[in-house]
């Protein structure tokens, strides 16, 4: 089942920018 | 530290300059690899073995029917206003001559707007594009689209300057179309300088004659695959990042650059991830497309075989325009998305290239892009590029192993972290 989404909320974002940091 | 781990690995670690040596490899051992050839075949059977041996999963072909156009001898002489053999380079797709050839005089135009002024001036003629270089995606229109222009006024061959902003009397080849209903003329390159000769003699009112001779000619469709090789997803494996680069290259040189730099960092990249240990939750796939020059035919194959799964594509990516020293990321998608790649692109900060720019794309991918999939490509130095590009020039001597190492680390922790992320990009 796909899960993309057609837009994404300021928290999800929020939670998205932090998931991306840790891989740094 | 997955990223700097990746980074480590390809610039300063034990992976350093693989992708170039890997690629010297193929290159050397197989050479130019045009559509429809037996080059072509071989260097898919090798990339199988390659990618088998490299403990990639599910590594198999993908079977597609491809142009098969082979160039034959070819020659053009200028006979007036003095004789002087002149470099050419036949495009894809183009009739030949007669055995005779064809000796006709020349108009030179250096626009189609100018073309169709003199239009009365074009027929039986050869008709000789001088156009400046401007970009390549609007210069090209005069490669492509020459014969045809010069056919419906009657001309019988054309020659177009070589699409090209720098030259040292180097011809570069590529495709070239036809239209219904216009008659078919033999259509060559021919080098920017004398391109910009024949326009000189033709201002000083010089009776320009050439004898043009192209034993091109077109067979049925060949068979050839799209090569698959993955690492397949943790947690949702029916999902996919898309790698890719094209297999396939024109007769001229080595297609080291144009595409064995894009397909061999993307190899790269899934050889970096699988050394490190990593697997990403979604399926990270790479593809080496075939039949690219001729238009994107094996990916618009793969392209009308997997549309069914496409909301399931997170990510495609395409390297075709160089793997020199990258100064960022190219990315095609909605705001979101494109904040999302933002992020992912601080990664890179090590190596100081972060930066996302617009028009992600890829002949081969750009089926997927138009169809709302966010796509990415790299940004890559043009201008030293497009001076090769489809030219004898474009050889492992154009390539460097430390950039190509650079451009893999990039590609790698892009697609690494978008196949890796909890949610697919978001699309608009």
């Amino acid at each position: 089942k796909a899960i993309y989404r057609n837009d994404v909320s300021q928290s999800a974002f929020q939670e998205i920018k932090e998931e991306i940091a840790s891989y740094g | 530290d997955v990223a700097k781990a990746i980074i480590n690995h390809a610039v300063y670690g034990k992976a350093q300059n693989r992708s170039y040596e890997r690629l010297a490899l193929l290159v050397y051992a197989v050479g130019p690899r045009l559509s429809g050839s037996k080059n072509l075949e071989k260097a898919i059977q090798i990339m199988y073995q390659n990618l088998r041996e490299d403990g990639l999963e599910n590594v198999h072909l993908e079977p597609v029917k491809i142009p098969h156009w082979e160039r034959g001898e070819e020659s053009a002489v200028m006979l007036e206003p003095r004789i002087q053999k002149m470099a050419i380079l036949g495009l894809g797709s183009s009739i030949g001559t007669p055995p005779e050839g064809i000796t006709a005089e020349v108009l030179v135009v250096t626009s189609f707007d100018e073309l169709q002024r003199r239009a009365p001036e074009a027929r039986g003629k050869i008709v000789v594009y001088n156009q400046p270089y401007v970009n390549y995606s609007s210069t090209v229109l005069y490669r492509v689209r020459g014969a045809v222009e010069a056919a419906r006024l009657g001309a019988v061959a054309s020659l177009i300057r070589s699409v090209t902003p720098f030259s040292i009397y180097s011809p570069h080849t590529g495709i070239q179309e036809y239209q219904d209903g216009v008659p078919k003329i033999p259509t060559a390159c021919i080098t920017v300088e004398d391109a910009e000769m024949m326009s000189g003699m033709a201002s000083y009112g010089a009776r320009i004659i050439i004898q043009l001779k192209m034993g091109a000619k077109s067979y049925p469709d060949a068979d050839s695959f799209n090569t698959v090789a993955e690492i397949i997803g943790s947690k949702y494996p029916e999902q996919v990042v898309l790698v890719s680069g094209h297999l396939d290259s024109w007769d001229v040189g080595q297609g080291a650059m144009d595409d064995g730099g894009g397909a061999f960092i993307s190899w790269e990249a899934l050889s970096l991830i699988k050394d490190l240990g990593l697997r990403p939750k979604r399926t990270l796939r790479l593809v080496l497309w075939t039949g690219e020059e001729q238009g994107g035919v094996g990916a618009f194959q793969y392209y009308q075989l997997h549309k069914a799964n496409i909301s399931n594509y997170s990510l495609v990516m395409e390297s075709d325009s160089g793997t020199f020293l990258p100064s960022g990321l190219q990315f095609t998608g909605s705001d979101k998305a494109r904040a999302i790649m933002e992020e992912v692109m601080r990664l890179l900060q090590p190596i100081n290239i972060t930066q996302v720019f617009r028009n992600g794309e890829g002949t081969d991918i750009n089926y997927w892009i138009q169809d709302g999939v966010p796509g990415a490509s790299l940004l890559d130095d043009l201008y030293k590029y497009f001076s090769f590009h489809h030219s004898h020039g474009d050889t492992m001597t154009v390539m460097d192993p430390k950039e190509m190492n650079v451009a893999a680390a990039l590609w790698a922790v892009v697609s690494y972290v978008v196949a890796d992320m909890e949610e697919m990009l978001p699309r608009s």
